[in-house]
């Protein structure tokens, strides 16, 4: 999991660019 | 008159169906692929285009897998296993979906358009001839937004993840998504009780496809000549 920190960080992230 | 009212209104399933009408609004905008003018046309100019580009859809795919109605429910682990799994089809899917205007030439961004020429000088001939192929299939169904929007979804959710947690959980994911589909399909194209099928039966193709994409930037990116965005290299690496 430790390879995959963007992912994880934008998954995780509650604002996603379809709501902005 | 005896007809059912439901049925006859043209947007009737539509309307009824909430999963589709959510994922038409999910539905990201075109990005733009703004390759540098600058720069002289050549594969490497044309591949590091392509990678930036991809690595931004990218971005904005995740956002757009998250409003998936049931998505965000999945553990954190599983939805990450689905988009490392399913991200290429999904790319790839709207690359096709762009191009059903077009004869022979693939929309990667609607200021990239790749037609054979480009397609050689870039040395992704045999790749941009599969998606044709995809875009072929989809004209000659003449898919519409709303049947696209369902297959994205669907193909992220039936990505076959080797990784998956909680079988159970992606299993109701595509239940919902594939009866979506077909209650889409029994309204509003009754006049082929088989096309939910037809649809679904395009799949093993754009796996192929997007196969074949993923170990084609995997062998770019072992050559090292083309600059690569961290997520889309962790995505790469991901397979």
């Amino acid at each position: 999991k430790e390879k995959h920190k963007i992912l994880h960080r934008l998954l995780q992230n509650s604002t996603s660019p379809v709501d902005l | 008159h005896g007809l059912p009212q439901k049925r006859t209104f043209p947007l009737g399933g539509l309307v009824e169906n909430k999963v589709v009408s959510l994922l038409l609004v999910a539905e990201p905008e075109s990005i733009f692929a703004m390759p540098d003018p600058t720069v002289p046309d050549s594969d490497i100019k044309a591949l590091t285009t392509l990678c930036d580009l991809a690595d931004r859809e990218l971005v904005v795919n995740i956002g757009w897998a998250k409003h998936i109605p049931g998505f965000s429910l999945l553990s954190l682990a599983d939805q990450m296993s689905l988009l490392q799994s399913g991200w290429m089809e999904i790319l790839i899917l709207r690359v096709v979906f762009r191009s059903l205007a077009l004869e022979d030439k693939l929309v990667y961004a609607e200021d990239y358009i790749m037609d054979e020429e480009q397609s050689k000088l870039a040395g992704v001939l045999d790749l941009n001839n599969t998606i044709l192929q995809l875009v072929k299939k989809y004209k000659t169904m003449r898919i519409d937004k709303e049947e696209f929007v369902v297959l994205k979804a669907i193909s992220l959710a039936n990505s076959d993840s080797m990784q998956i947690e909680d079988v159970e959980a992606v299993q109701s994911l595509q239940d919902v998504l594939h009866g979506a589909l077909q209650d889409y399909e029994s309204a509003q194209h009754t006049e082929d009780p088989r096309r939910a099928g037809k649809l679904i039966m395009t799949l093993p193709l754009l796996r192929q496809t997007a196969a074949r994409a993923v170990q084609h930037f995997c062998s770019i990116k072992q050559e090292g000549r083309v600059p690569m965005h961290k997520l889309f290299l962790e995505l790469l690496e991901a397979r």
